[in-house]
């Protein structure tokens, strides 16, 4: 997270921790984490944990480890033999089942879902939270969680930042109704290692509950813009999937 | 040894008897005759009442007579002066003579013979009930038809025992009924129903005449009713003493009728029916029965349910209804089963919240359900509150008998996010 603050778990009970490579992710439901695809498209048994501000080894033997039973990745996703290549990232959301159900508590628990109506579109300027054990200005990797207030901006923002990579051809990117672009204020966005992790807003007409707006996914340049996968497009299909994946596999 | 004659003669005769004799002559002829005494001879000197000189002629203790005095025979073709005879086998002859005879009396000559006594008339008492017949030397008894001779070979009686009456109506009367019934006689019947019947016997005041009882009021023929732990009677007189109808509430019922010598009346007729025998109607709590009746009796059969939220508990079951049968002795079976509340037991738990354990988990307890708050809520918001139902289940208005459903809250962290940005 850039331009964020360090931030306790107990004010991002949902964000999940994905150890290898640095991710996040987003607890929706005692069995399920709400991430992106292309944090799980190479790494299908993440060791994820729950429930800790810091995320080093001390403090991650007192966390709550979460343990996949089965990922699954949007239908629409489109893999690639090279990721580093990706430049859509349309349909950047997969769940992930867990064995176990997760206890909740004050430092774990659930971020809600967008419900169907246009209240759940957010209104340009909605400022939205995010979080994560992503790079920083200053470090690549962090310990502790940093949390960061972003605005919701046009996608068209996202489109037209001057990015300091002269390699990175940002014409030649997918931006798609799915996504969501936010941030632009102060440096103040969402990095690597962050990916996965929750965009919340306040659930329309309540102050003190969130819901998941968007999934880090990608972004020109980190401290820009950045774009996050528009949850509210995919819970029909975030609904059917659970509802098939209920009962635990026989494997 | 017993003589069928003999010769009794005054001392000295036919001289003249001294004084102050006294001789006593013990006559004895054999057993069923009587003795014929008579005197051929008497010459005693006379006195009032026969003080002086008397022969004394005793049988059985009492004097039979004395005579004194000069007795010539009253036929000139008999020589019998004086005669006496007597019913029975022995008699006792004293001639006794004072001191002062101053004339010369002769005495006496007797002469007995054993005659043959009629019993069957001679005496006051008849020796026989019914028929006497009587031969030289004694006597047997007979009896009418459809009599017996009992073993006292004096009276005779009637055959009237044995009878078993197993039919669960009937009537019985004395023997001979309306007509005179028998003496002498003890008829014993008796009445053997099937278990689960009372013999219930019903007499008519006009159809019993008895002979009534004696100055000291006991019944000399009676008419008696003997059940298992109860006796009616005895009965006896012109018209039926006891209650019409009479409940001896046993199956089985002996009915003794027993009669002396004399006074025979028309009898006794009773009808009889067995009653089936009736349970109680008792009040089993939490429970209605089926059918209702005003009475119960042997082999009814009740089916007794429950009231909603009480049971039969048993050792591997429940029961909401049983079966009831009224048995014979009176009882209801399974008498030992009992409606009592339903119980529930324990509610179950649920995950992520808990349970009120209720102060009871009998029907009608309330059992209350919450959530580990804030972390989770109640699916259904109404579906807290579970109470004890009829059917052992702890049910909710809404969810009925599916347990509550914890869900996790979402988006609302415990601490708000600051943050350092402006």
């Amino acid at each position: 997270i850039f331009g964020g603050s360090p931030a306790d778990i107990k004010s991002f009970p949902w964000q999940v921790y994905f150890a290898s490579p640095r991710a996040g992710g987003a607890l929706i439901d005692e069995y399920w984490v709400l991430t992106a695809a292309h944090v799980v498209e190479k790494n299908r048994n993440p060791e994820m944990y729950v429930g800790t501000t810091s995320v080093n080894r001390d403090n991650r033997k007192n966390a709550q480890m979460l343990t996949p039973e089965r990922v699954i990745i949007h239908p629409d996703w489109t893999f690639l033999n090279d990721p580093d290549t990706r430049s859509n990232f349309n349909h950047d959301i997969a769940l992930i089942r867990l064995k176990d159900p997760v206890k909740m508590g004050p430092t774990v628990s659930l971020i809600c879902l967008p419900g169907k109506s246009s209240a759940y579109d957010p209104s340009m300027g909605t400022v939205g939270l995010i979080s994560g054990w992503g790079r920083t200005e200053k470090r690549d990797h962090v310990v502790r969680l940093q949390g960061a207030k972003i605005p919701i901006t046009p996608l068209q923002k996202c489109q037209e930042v001057k990015v300091t990579n002269p390699k990175l051809d940002l014409k030649s990117y997918v931006f798609t109704d799915n996504m969501i672009c936010a941030g632009g204020e102060k440096g103040v966005d969402s990095c690597g290692g962050d990916s996965g992790g929750a965009l919340v807003l306040p659930v329309p007409n309540e102050n003190t509950k969130f819901y998941v707006a968007g999934l880090v996914s990608w972004g020109p340049e980190c401290g820009t813009y950045g774009i996050y996968t528009r949850v509210k497009n995919y819970i029909d299909w975030i609904t059917k999937t659970m509802q098939e994946n209920s009962t635990p596999s026989l494997d | 040894e017993p003589t069928m004659y003999g010769e009794i003669l005054s001392p000295n005769y036919p001289q003249a008897y001294p004084n102050e004799a006294e001789k006593t002559w013990d006559i004895e002829v054999p057993e069923g005759y009587g003795i014929h005494l008579y005197f051929t001879h008497l010459d005693i000197e006379l006195s009032e009442n026969c003080d002086y000189d008397s022969v004394q002629i005793i049988s059985g203790g009492v004097e039979e007579g004395k005579v004194c005095g000069k007795r010539t025979s009253k036929n000139p073709n008999s020589p019998i002066v004086e005669e006496f005879q007597v019913s029975s086998n022995q008699i006792q002859v004293i001639f006794k003579s004072d001191f002062s005879n101053e004339e010369r009396f002769t005495g006496f000559a007797a002469y007995y013979v054993a005659v043959d006594i009629n019993e069957c008339t001679d005496f006051s008492d008849a020796p026989c009930s019914h028929f006497c017949n009587n031969f030289i030397g004694g006597y047997f008894c007979s009896c009418p038809p459809e009599y017996f001779l009992h073993d006292d070979m004096k009276n005779c009686g009637v055959n009237c025992s044995g009878n078993v009456f197993t039919e669960l109506i009937g009537e019985i009367t004395s023997p001979n009924y309306p007509n005179p019934y028998p003496e002498n006689s003890r008829c014993e019947y008796q009445i053997l129903l099937e278990q689960g019947f009372q013999v219930v016997v019903t007499v008519r005041r006009e159809d019993f005449d008895v002979e009534p009882a004696d100055s000291e009021g006991n019944c000399v023929d009676s008419l008696v009713f003997v059940a298992r732990d109860q006796q009616f009677g005895p009965y006896c007189g012109n018209g039926f003493p006891g209650p019409l109808n009479i409940e001896t509430n046993s199956n089985a019922l002996d009915i003794i009728f027993q009669t002396d010598q004399t006074g025979q009346q028309k009898g006794w007729k009773l009808r009889y029916r067995g009653d089936p025998i009736p349970c109680a109607k008792e009040f089993t709590a939490n429970s209605v029965w089926e059918p209702q009746k005003e009475k119960y009796v042997f082999k009814d059969v009740v089916m007794i349910t429950c009231l909603e939220g009480f049971e039969v508990v048993q050792e591997s079951d429940s029961l909401r209804y049983f079966y009831s049968t009224c048995q014979s002795n009176g009882k209801w079976s399974n008498s030992k089963l009992k409606c009592e509340p339903v119980n529930c037991g324990s509610p179950d738990p649920i995950q992520n919240g808990k349970v009120e354990e209720p102060e009871d988990t009998i029907f009608g307890s309330v059992a209350r359900y919450t959530c580990d708050e804030p972390y989770y809520y109640m699916q259904n918001e109404e579906s807290g509150e579970y109470h004890c139902a009829g059917n052992g289940s702890w049910v909710n208005d809404v969810l009925g008998t599916e347990l509550p459903q914890c869900v996790p809250v979402c988006g609302v962290p415990s601490v708000p996010f600051v943050g350092t940005q402006r």
